[in-house]
């Protein structure tokens, strides 16, 4: 699975 | 979404309301470094550049607009609120801002994940976030003062320190290819500074008999 696109942390 | 990451989230909100709320209570900003404030906003403004781009989610966006409506809040008490701004000490509070800020330009631009504008900028957040309590730090050392630091601001900090750090922890051993080197050694590096700035707090305190806290 390829990591999601953008930064999910704050 | 883990429990360390939420309740490093709810840490790092609550440092920074409690920070807000007690300069506008006590209309008083003494103690604090507007500097570290600034480079707090600049770190704010300068990794949400995504904040209309990249939807993650609504928890997500609104989170984002708090620290920023919060942390450009407490700048704007310091500078332009016409009581709060007398009770800041301007020459104390001396360190360079290009010491700080050019370093962390300079990192971002060779060491990112993606050379793009969005990415250099956020990656330029995560150094200057690591660095941006060294003005308060010279400032407390230069004081000795803490009776004005509270106590919850401190704690609070730390804690989200902390709670960050367990959350990429299980999220390495949980998520497939969760691998981040930039945020995690910078974030380590801010936590190990960090435990510098407690280490002078916890010392004020043993040997300044009386710490006020607030209720």
């Amino acid at each position: 699975k390829e990591q999601p696109q953008g930064h999910d942390e704050l | 979404m883990n429990i360390f990451r939420l309740a490093g989230d709810m840490t790092h909100l609550a440092s920074v309301l409690v920070l807000l709320l007690k300069i506008h209570t006590i209309k008083s900003c003494a103690g604090i470094s507007l500097k570290t404030q600034e480079l707090y906003a600049i770190v704010f403004a300068t990794r949400y550049l995504d904040i209309f781009t990249d939807f993650i989610s609504l928890y997500n966006t609104i989170m984002k607009l708090i620290f920023l409506g919060s942390s450009f809040s407490i700048v704007w008490y310091i500078r332009q609120h016409k009581i709060v701004r007398r009770s800041y000490d301007k020459d104390q509070d001396t360190f360079r801002y290009v010491f700080i800020v050019l370093p962390c330009i300079f990192l971002a631009l060779i060491i990112n994940e993606k050379f793009t504008f969005k990415e250099v900028m956020w990656t330029f957040s995560l150094y200057l976030e690591a660095v941006a309590i060294l003005p308060q730090l010279v400032l407390l050392q230069r004081t000795r003062n803490i009776d004005n630091l509270t106590g919850q601001y401190v704690f609070l900090l730390g804690a989200y320190r902390a709670l960050y750090i367990l959350n990429w922890i299980y999220r390495y051993f949980t998520e497939p290819h969760y691998i981040h080197w930039i945020p995690w050694i910078a974030g380590i590096v801010q936590t190990l500074l960090y435990g510098d700035f407690f280490y002078y707090y916890f010392h004020s305190w043993k040997n300044n008999k009386k710490l006020q806290l607030p209720a």
